[in-house]
């Protein structure tokens, strides 16, 4: 999540999950965003899901069946391989993406559950809709398969649909740019992390921040990133969510490959493996799942 | 306007603003983001404006004094040479840059005014607190002076206080990114003006497309101009609001000078005078002149 828009929320989203499918696990992503980037990111259209439930229909309509809104991305061996699409397989239990697609018609939803914020439950639709998904696994088959990870990618906004996400999450992860503006937005964006976890969410930590379209000579990158480090750790005594926040390694550099990899709907694993940018999210991959195994 | 985040609305907003200035025009700008970035990036902060009307307080409260709400960034003598920043002088009529701050609260509006919207009241707000300004001019001192341009910085969304700056503005300036993704949300974006343009603002047209951050050696900046312009092209016939829509000229180019001066509180103009995204900005302003004198 981040307030700030074009700061890399759907890129990182998109990039991680295939990491970490490329390590073996199993990540099921939610595109928060009416806008829908995540999807397009990931090769879905409009058409591919217009004949199943989406994230809109989740959250307003009780009787869509949540196992119809997800869809398998791409699925890989347990050793990360990717295999074909195919449903079901027998024996080991295969990785992969799989994504609940979002809708245009969720800029609307503030609106349209605005009755139903005073008793908290316009907040806590993903934590009903979705939980189940958490518990019990993604429909594969005639199996369920567990997910070893769950990536919501939000809209730049701090509304109603941030909120679900972060009274659902485990921990927010944040990727910021390097940029004198990423820096003066972080402060409120950790005041809705808090105020969420007191209301809804006591467990809700931020592990990190990502930076991304990092400029690596650049004197203002280097600077907002000691700024932000100076930031994070003055904050390690207060007993806040982000106390034991870090700026996870490496930071992801500016690449063109990351930007044309969304018009082929394609990540950067598929579009250019060799790239900097399959090379940068690759390793960051590594560190956030080394850092949030010991959460 | 432009639903996509980070593609430099603001940056646009701000150094336009300075560069019509420069050339001794009368700018208000309008920032209608609760963000508040384009107030930061011209070096006013929340409590410069804490003792006086911001936005929310005009939106929300017609007792509020919108002459007190604009406070003056800049000022220019009539060949645009930075005069100090004084109130009030003699003789011939000075240029530069006035400001309605926004505020947090602005987050807030959409549900505020949501009981209002049925009517189109809350669609209006700008239209009926601003607008005086179009007419008398701002105050300065004990004379009124007429205004050349109004500005208005909208949020990444296309929600109601995008709709306000539609609702009141004469023409549409789309910032875009030369990334995939931007050509994606243009549809959205249009149908947007188009449904306000029927509703609230008749007269309402799209001048045009500034192309930011632009990676002039990159095939993809190359083929989503080309694309940009094919779709531009093909809606010459239409009659729709954007059927006269330009890409305007020159693309600004990715300049680290432009994401530095926001933290200086100051425009690319007084931190970077010589760097290419003074000069791109510069040039632009003469092509937006140009453009919308003959509307
Ligand atoms: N490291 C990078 N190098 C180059 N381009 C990048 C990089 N990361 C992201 N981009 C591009 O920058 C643009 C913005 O990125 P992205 O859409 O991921 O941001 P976002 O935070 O999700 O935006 P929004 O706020 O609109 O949801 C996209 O066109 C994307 O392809
Ligand atoms: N031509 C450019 N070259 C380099 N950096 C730029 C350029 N234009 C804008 N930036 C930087 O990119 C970031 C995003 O720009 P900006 O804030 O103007 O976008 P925006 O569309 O207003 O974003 P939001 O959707 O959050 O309102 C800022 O840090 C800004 O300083
Ligand atoms: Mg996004
Ligand atoms: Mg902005």
């Amino acid at each position: 999540m981040n307030q700030k828009g074009g700061v890399g929320k759907t890129t990182t989203t998109a990039s991680l999950a295939a990491a970490f499918a490329r390590r073996g696990k199993r990540v099921l992503v939610i595109d928060l965003d009416p806008q829908g980037h995540l999807g397009l990111h990931l090769g879905v259209t409009a058409d591919d899901v217009a004949d199943r439930p989406n994230l809109y229909d989740l959250m307003l309509d009780d009787g869509a069946p949540v196992d119809d809104s997800v869809r398998c991305i791409l699925r890989t061996d347990e050793s990360g391989v990717q295999s074909d699409n195919g449903a079901g397989g027998r024996g080991a239990l295969p990785g992969g993406v799989w994504l609940v697609p979002s809708d245009v018609n969720l800029a609307g939803v503030e609106s349209e559950l605005a009755g139903r914020m005073a008793t908290g439950w316009a907040q806590r639709r993903i934590v009903q809709r979705i939980g189940v998904l958490a518990r019990d696994g993604i429909l594969d088959g005639d199996r369920r398969l567990p997910l070893d990870f769950i990536l919501m990618d939000c809209p730049p906004s701090l509304g109603l649909l941030t909120v679900n996400a972060l009274a659902f999450a485990r921990e927010v992860i944040v990727p910021m740019q390097t940029h004198f503006l990423a820096l003066e937005g972080l402060g409120r964006l950790l005041k809705t992390v808090f105020l969420v976890s007191q209301s809804f969410n006591p467990a809700l930590l931020v592990s990190g921040v990502v930076l991304c379209m990092h400029e690596t000579q650049t004197l203002l990158a280097t600077e907002v990133v000691r700024d932000l480090q100076a930031y994070l750790d003055q904050n390690r005594k207060l007993e806040m969510p982000w106390s034991e926040a870090v700026i996870f390694q490496p930071p992801i550099r500016r690449n063109i490959r990351l930007a044309e990899c969304p018009s082929f709907g394609k990540t950067v694993f598929d579009y250019a493996p060799q790239s900097n940018g399959a090379e940068d999210y690759d390793r960051l991959a590594g560190s956030v799942i080394a850092h949030t195994s010991h959460l």
